[in-house]
This record gives structure tokens, sequence and C-alpha cells, in this order.
């Protein structure tokens, strides 16, 4: 028995959802309960218009969405490349630029969902990895610093200190912290050479002359100076053990007292005679290894005594 | 004509699916741009 003759659709009895944008078809409405019975249809009811429409929108959508992913995708590869090449020409810093990166998760998720609007800026991480090159180049100059200190007489006021290199005077400033002047110096022994020297008297102890070297030599270590006498300052570079080898890193110390100062008392024990000039030790122990090997020494000393025990006698 | 409105619906269903997928390949790739990004920060 067929009851769709009876059922009249001119009721306007609508089973359709509501929809604001869309019109009431004016097909013939196809109802296709499910296993419940309810309210599961196929909706064929819609207009080819409107899914022509749908349609289209969607496939608008679809477009914006491979454009929005092909840009992504760029930037992902250029960032990805530019940290490749980063990686490769800095190996031994790839730790600790991993352990950045955990310090920087939190605050990047913040900026997450900024990406997908901004389409990824990678110009940042340019200014990033500059950034970070910044304090570890700042590090490599700080470990180089190497200093020379120097005994001078108080009424010498220069600031010149002789070390074996050739030195070019480009300053001059005075502190606040230390009313002494402070020279700096650029080495010119080699054009391309990056040491630069700071010259300035101590605050403690005006007689002392501080020399602070920054960098290291690029060229072979000139030839050591004639031996100076009087106030001629001179530190060679052979005597110092922090600038003797190029490659000096740590920052060192050293004391070098190369006047005679008369304040100094502990080298009195090692002299012979309180006015008579320095000897040093080794010398003295040389000269005398050498008197005593030598036969014609030991037989003139025994004449001598004996001839002295004689004559006494 | 119904004919049509189901190829409509089809071609709807098939651009609807791909849409979905594009979504979460944006999404995936945007979360490695992310992580690599942090990489250089």
């Amino acid at each position: 028995m067929d009851f769709s003759s009876y059922i009249n659709t001119s009721l306007d009895l609508n089973i359709i959802p509501y929809r604001p944008h869309q019109q009431i078809p004016k097909k013939e409405v196809e109802t296709n309960f499910f296993s419940l019975g309810m309210a599961n249809f196929s909706v064929k009811d819609e207009s080819v218009d409107e899914l022509e429409e749908e349609l289209k929108r969607v496939t608008a959508e679809n477009k914006k969405l491979v454009e929005m992913l092909s840009v992504v995708c760029e930037n992902y590869n250029s960032l990805r490349s530019h940290l490749m090449e980063y990686m490769s020409r800095n190996p031994e810093k790839e730790l600790s630029t991993s352990s950045k990166k955990r310090k920087s998760e939190s605050s990047n998720n913040n900026n997450s969902n900024l990406i997908g609007v901004n389409n990824g800026n990678s110009e940042s991480s340019s200014t990033d990895e500059e950034s970070c090159k910044k304090p570890r180049e700042q590090e490599i100059v700080k470990a180089k610093i190497s200093r020379a200190y120097v005994r001078t007489e108080a009424s010498d006021t220069g600031l010149i200190m002789k070390d074996g290199y050739h030195w070019r005077k480009y300053g001059q400033k005075v502190t606040r912290d230390n009313p002494c002047p402070r020279a700096y110096f650029k080495c010119s022994f080699a054009p391309s050479c990056p040491v630069k020297k700071k010259v300035q008297r101590s605050v403690d102890d005006q007689s002392m002359l501080v020399a602070t070297y920054e960098g290291e030599h690029n060229h072979p270590q000139p030839a050591p100076l004639e031996s100076n006498s009087g106030s001629t300052r001179s530190a060679s570079l052979s005597s110092i053990p922090c600038l003797a080898s190029p490659i000096s890193s740590a920052p060192k110390v050293v004391t070098l007292d190369l006047t005679n100062s008369k304040t100094s008392k502990d080298s009195k024990s090692n002299e012979p005679r309180k006015d008579s000039p320095k000897v040093p030790k080794n010398l003295v122990e040389q000269m005398a290894t050498s008197l005593t090997t030598d036969p014609n020494f030991r037989a003139a000393l025994v004449a001598a005594i004996s001839g002295r025990l004689m004559h006494n006698n | 004509k119904d004919e049509s409105v189901d190829e409509l619906e089809e071609e709807l269903k098939r651009v609807t699916a791909e849409n979905k997928k594009l979504v979460e390949m944006l999404s995936v790739v945007c979360e490695n741009y992310n992580s690599l990004r942090s990489h250089l920060m």
C-alpha cells in the first residue's frame, strides 16, 4: 500500500534544520531513515547552485592552504639550511646552542601562533645568531689578556716599556680610579697583528709600570733586546712566561724587577758584599767550580797557603 | 540532475578531505618550523 499519495507537502512541514543563508529546497525531499529511524538522513535536497557555491568556497580555501603550506615549507627549508650552515661552521658550539634551546622554548611557545600569520619570518634568526656570537668573541678576547709588571725609578714618569716588539701609541687617557695617565699601544711589528698594549703606573706603587696585553701576536717573536742598564725599562718577552709562547691563553701575572731597587731586601743575602754590584749566584758557582777543578790554580793556592804558614812560623 | 548533485557532493567531500589534510600538514610544518627556530634562539 502506497501512502505517499496521501502526504501533502504543501502544509509547509519543514523537517530540515534552519539555515539562514540557504533557501528552503523546493525539490522533493528524500528521507532515508537508518537503524534508529530518527533524524539521520542524507542531505540530497540541496540545490546544485548551493553545492557549487560550497565547492567553490572549499576549493578557494584549499588553494589558500596550499599557498600557506608552500610558504611555510619554504621558510622551514631556508631556516634549516641556515642552521645546518651555522652548525657546520661552529661544530663546538652545538652543545651550548642546544642548551639555549631549552631556555628559549618557553618563550618561543608564546610566538608559535604568530608564525602562521606572519608566514614565518626567518630574519629574526639571523639576528639571534649574531647576538649569540658576540659574548663568545668577548670571552675569547678576555682569555688572551696578560699582564707584565716592571719597576722603574721613582723620578721616571714615562709610560714606555720595552719588550722587544714594535709598538705604535694611539691614545692616552686618565681614568677616574687612577690619576696616572694610561697609554694605549698597538703592535706595529706586523700590519695585521691584533695585539694591543695598555701601559699605566700602578695606583699603589707609582714606580711600578703595569702593561696589559690583549690578543696574541700573529708573527714570530723579534730578536731579544740587548741588556739595558740604569733607568731603561725593558721586559724581554722571552723572560715572561705568559708571553714567550704566542698561544698563551690564561691570564697570568709576572713581576719583573730590572732595576737596582734599594727597597728590595731579599736579594741582599745573595750578594757577596754589601756595596759590590749584583752578581748572579749561578755565575759565582760556575766560577768557583772552574777554579777548583783547575790544577794550576790548586797548586798556586796550596803554595800560597803553605808559604803563608811557613812565614808565620 | 540527481547525478550532477551526487557528483558535486562527491567532489565537495573530496575537496573537504583534502582541506583537512592540508590543515594537518600545515600544523605539522609550523610545529617543525618553531622547533627549528628555537634552535637558533
